[in-house]
C-alpha cells in the first residue's frame, strides 16, 4: 500500500458515495445514468467473486463489500425506488456494444484461463468503457449538475491515481500488471476531455456544466 | 506475464 493507491480508494470511495447522497438527499436520479451504475455493479460482483476464494486483508474485503452494497443500493435507488425521475429516454447508450466486445477480449487476452480469472478480467475492461453510457447521457443532454461532475471527477481521479501507484509498484516492487495499466490507461484517457471541463467551467463557480 | 495472480487491488 503506498500513498498513491490508498489516495485513489478513498477517491473512488467518495464518488461513489458522492452520487449515492446525490440521489438519496434529493430522491432523484436526473442526469444520471442507469446502464453505467448497472455496469459499474456488474464490475465489482465479476471482479470481487475472489472475496469467496482468497482473503488479503481486513482492509481489501472491507471496501471490496463496500463498493459492491453501494453500487447495487445505487442502482436500487434509480431503477426502483426514484424510477420516476430516471431520465431513460436520455440513457440511450447501446451497452451490448460495450459487453460483447469486453467479454470477447477477456476471452481472448486474460493471465489464466479459468473462471474465475476471465472474470476478473472482464471487470477489469468492463470497467475501463462502463462510464461510456454516463458521457454520452451528459453530450445528448448537453449539460450535468455540478454534483454530477464532482461524481466524475472523483471517479476518475481514482484511476489516475492508480496509474501513479502502478508507476510506484513497478519501480519499488517490480510489480507489473499488464492487463490493469493498459486498460487503467485507457479508462483515464476517457475522463481528460470531462477534466478539462471540470477545471475550467465547474471550479470557475458555473453552477452546472454546460458542453460548448 | 501469464502466470496467475493474486489480485491485490480493488
Amino acid at each position: 500500500m503506498n500513498v498513491f493507491r490508498l489516495l485513489g480508494d478513498v477517491s473512488h470511495l467518495v464518488a461513489i458515495i458522492i452520487l449515492f447522497l446525490k440521489i438519496f438527499r434529493s430522491k432523484s436520479c436526473a442526469g444520471i445514468s442507469g446502464k453505467s451504475q448497472v455496469l459499474f455493479a456488474l464490475v465489482f460482483t465479476t471482479r470481487y467473486l475472489d472475496l469467496f476464494t482468497s482473503f488479503i486483508s481486513i482492509y481489501n474485503t472491507v471496501m471490496k463489500v463496500v463498493f459492491l452494497v453501494l453500487s447495487y443500493a445505487t442502482v436500487y435507488l434509480i431503477y426502483l425506488r426514484f424510477r420516476s425521475s430516471y431520465d431513460s429516454e436520455s440513457d440511450t447508450f447501446r451497452v451490448e456494444f460495450l459487453l460483447v466486445p469486453v467479454a470477447g477480449l477477456s476471452f481472448l487476452e486474460n493471465y489464466d484461463f479459468t473462471p474465475i480469472e476471465i472474470l476478473w478480467t472482464f471487470s477489469i475492461y468492463l470497467e475501463s468503457v462502463a462510464i461510456l453510457p454516463q458521457l454520452f447521457m451528459i453530450t445528448k443532454t448537453g449539460e450535468a449538475e455540478s454534483i454530477t461532475t464532482h461524481y466524475l471527477f472523483f471517479l476518475g481521479l481514482y484511476r489516475a491515481l492508480y496509474l501513479a501507484n502502478w508507476v510506484w509498484r513497478y519501480h519499488t516492487e517490480g510489480f507489473f500488471d499488464q492487463i490493469a495499466v493498459v486498460s487503467g490507461v485507457v479508462q483515464t484517457i476517457f475522463y481528460c476531455d470531462f477534466f478539462y471541463l471540470y477545471v475550467t467551467k465547474v471550479l470557475k463557480g458555473n453552477s452546472k456544466l454546460t458542453l460548448p | 506475464t501469464k502466470e496467475p495472480m493474486l489480485h491485490d487491488e480493488l
